[in-house]
């Protein structure tokens, strides 16, 4: 474990408690992306199936346990428990051009032709797009509330961070997964655009809009 | 085939 690993770990965690706070809190889920919610379920589904087979720590899998149980917990919130709430008309991005795609590389570009070892490439390659029907959503509507731009910061740095870890663990431990390494560059570089509104608006005090 | 890099990452 590294610094930025941790760091990145926590980042992540508060992105997702932020939104688990935000929708229940305000017991609606304007502005959220279902979609990119159900894509966050699948990911963690698809990369923890060793969660019950391969024990690496408690701090590992007690993580993955509150990732896996607030993913469905903020999808359960979203398609059941505040459904009147959801903005379908603008949350339109069609997540077969992400799965589809996704699901072939997994089969072409793996480290091992095993079940498991798909599973976990194709939550690798899908977890870098998953973003995407949100940002689509706040382009579209134009607008995101200030407490969705902190969420997206936050989930945005996680992935950022990674690739320092990625860097450390090259340097110090020899370690080197090139398969996560350029999903998480495709994940970081989406979100530049976000960045930018984020840190020249949302940090001023302003309300991010984006040019729909 | 190469070592698959060990998956302790979240």
């Amino acid at each position: 474990m590294n610094i930025f690993r941790f760091l990145g770990d926590i980042s992540h965690l508060s992105a997702i408690i932020i939104l688990l706070l935000k929708i229940w809190k305000s017991r609606s889920c304007a502005g959220i992306s279902g979609k990119s919610q159900l894509l966050f379920a699948i990911v963690f589904t698809t990369r923890y199936l060793d969660l019950f087979t391969n024990f690496i720590s408690f701090y590992n899998t007690s993580m993955k346990v509150v990732y896996v149980a607030s993913s469905y917990a903020t999808v359960w919130m979203i398609y059941s428990k505040f459904k009147a709430t959801y903005d379908g008309n603008h949350d339109t991005f069609r997540v077969e051009f992400l799965i589809v795609p996704t699901a072939i590389l997994s089969f072409l570009v793996n480290h091992d032709f095993t079940p498991l070892e798909i599973l976990w490439t194709f939550s690798i390659y899908l977890e870098s797009v998953a973003i995407l029907p949100q940002l689509f959503m706040v382009s579209k509507t134009g607008e995101a509330e200030t407490i969705t731009s902190h969420y997206l910061f936050a989930l945005g740095i996680y992935r950022t961070l990674y690739l320092f870890n990625w860097i450390w663990r090259y340097q110090f431990e020899e370690f080197f997964d090139l398969i996560a390494i350029v999903a998480g560059l495709v994940q970081t570089v989406l979100y530049c655009d976000f960045f930018y509104l984020y840190i020249t608006k949302v940090l001023k005090g302003k309300k991010l809009s984006l040019p729909a | 085939d190469e070592e698959t890099p060990q998956k302790d990452e979240l």
